[in-house]
């Protein structure tokens, strides 16, 4: 029942925060219930759905190191119907700390498994739980936002996914990055999660006063195919001022082009969800 | 006499490749000799600077792990006075395979030092040098290209470096990650490299049409003061072209708005070196 997306692309600032932030309200917008995880020890997803630094007391990096169960870490947002697992810069320090760590790679797996397990059991023995288990909510998606890396916090979260979701920035540079992660998934899926799929590819930024946008988008369909989302994020002036007020770009102009592109990718991957 | 600035935001896509490549390009084309060393396992810079797959048999990997001198990784681009050090996905294993090797965090430092002891042992001896030491030149500035994380290989950058020069997208979430940099910067200083100082700090992708651009850089100013370069680098399509045709900005199009830029950044970074 709870479908896990990595959003993850090791070129940088190709929109996997705002793909995670705005594609999580949106689904939220429209009756899902959503937990956006932010892996990131920049934090950017977190202070894009409006998560302070006092909320930030426990985080995924105490999930992973194994101090807490994930529902430790699990805040509410503004939005109804989307939780947040927050990030800090501590995170950036995980890596280091796992080196000779036996099954350093499923840490976040086996947390989020352990937590999907006690949802079930919710489920199953009714309302009668204690408070602690009466919270544990089921998610329909999980979303999880990387750092621009495939260092082992990548590594977790394409671990602990059923599907990858790559924004891919409508330019020359992010091309050149697609097929290192097209290979790390290969080895991700061949060692540590066999069913590790692609779930789509976004393309992000797009400009249409600009050629090489179309050029980029001809290309990366020619690769593809179908999994190239038929909705193109438009380059949208609204959708990067929305974080400096910590509010989706969806809260921050309902109207405008960006945050329409985000509600239509919500429907779309909604209808490849069904579809499988 | 050499140089060597750093150029590193653990942000991704604010322009650190960009700027690499065409700030190297303008010191070159004012007969400054440059080396761009890119130690991003994405090879951005080295495909920037038309450096094709087939040159990269030796790069910075097999200089860090303890293969190479640093001479057998240099080759020539098409740009007069401007050599490259070049990168592949196999740096990307570096940081795991240095895990436990004592001074790891200095092997680019030691790498980049016993060169310029050879570079200057070249002029104390006169042209009698066999070809080999011959063709050590010795470079005006050294600019390294760093991947978007704050991991080993940026670590060793920084160690090896006398400034660091940070570019900054006029962007909200950019400016979120500065004080991150900033610290990590004084933890270098602390304990690998006492020189290191912040050579300036280069604002990128600023468009005029967005207020959000002078916002942040109106906020980055009042932070950090004459650190920021009164250059600023315009959001211009020529510049995001101009790599998918292996070229500097300011070869694709010398007269476009971003390569007039940079071009004055370099004499800003000139005039700023003199002062020293
Ligand atoms: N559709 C869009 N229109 C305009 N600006 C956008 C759009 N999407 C993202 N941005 C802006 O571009 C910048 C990069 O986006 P974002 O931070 O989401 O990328 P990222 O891949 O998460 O970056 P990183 O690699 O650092 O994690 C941000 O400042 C963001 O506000
Ligand atoms: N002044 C500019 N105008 C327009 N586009 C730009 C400009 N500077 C950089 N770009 C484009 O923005 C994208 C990001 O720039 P670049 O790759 O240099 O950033 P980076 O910091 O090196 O990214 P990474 O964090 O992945 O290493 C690239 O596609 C680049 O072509
Ligand atoms: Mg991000
Ligand atoms: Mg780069």
């Amino acid at each position: 029942r709870t479908r896990v997306i990595v959003i993850a692309n090791q070129k940088g600032g190709v929109g996997k925060t705002t793909t995670a932030i705005n594609l999580g309200t949106a689904l939220a917008a429209v009756g899902k219930s959503v937990l956006v995880m932010d892996i990131d020890p920049q934090g950017n997803a977190s202070t894009g759905l409006g998560i302070s630094k006092e909320q930030r007391a426990t985080t995924v990096y105490e999930v992973i190191i194994g101090h807490a169960a994930l529902e430790d870490s699990i805040v509410a947002s503004a939005i109804p119907g989307l939780h947040v697992v927050p990030a800090t810069p501590d995170l950036s320090g995980a890596e280091m700390e796992l080196v000779g760590v036996p099954r350093r790679s499923f840490r976040l797996r086996d947390a989020l498994n352990a937590y999907i397990a006690k949802t079930e059991l919710g489920k199953s023995s009714g309302k009668d739980l204690v408070k602690a288990e009466a919270v544990l909510q089921p998610y329909d998606f999980i979303l999880i936002d990387c750092p621009p890396s495939l260092n082992l916090l990548t590594i977790n979260a394409m671990t602990a996914s059923h599907g990858l979701l790559v924004p891919l920035q409508c330019e020359f540079f992010a091309l050149e990055g697609l097929s290192q992660l097209l290979r790390t998934i290969d080895l991700v899926r061949g060692s540590l999660n066999p069913q590790l799929e692609i779930q789509g590819v976004v393309l992000t930024m797009f400009d249409k006063r600009n050629n090489l946008s179309d050029q980029v988008a001809d290309d990366v369909r020619k690769h593809l195919g179908d999994k190239v989302y038929q909705t193109v994020i438009p380059r949208n002036v609204k959708v990067s001022e929305a974080p400096s007020h910590g509010l989706p770009a969806l809260l921050y102009d309902y109207k405008c082009a960006g945050s329409q592109a985000y509600i239509k990718l919500a429907g779309e991957l909604i209808q490849r969800e069904k579809a499988l």
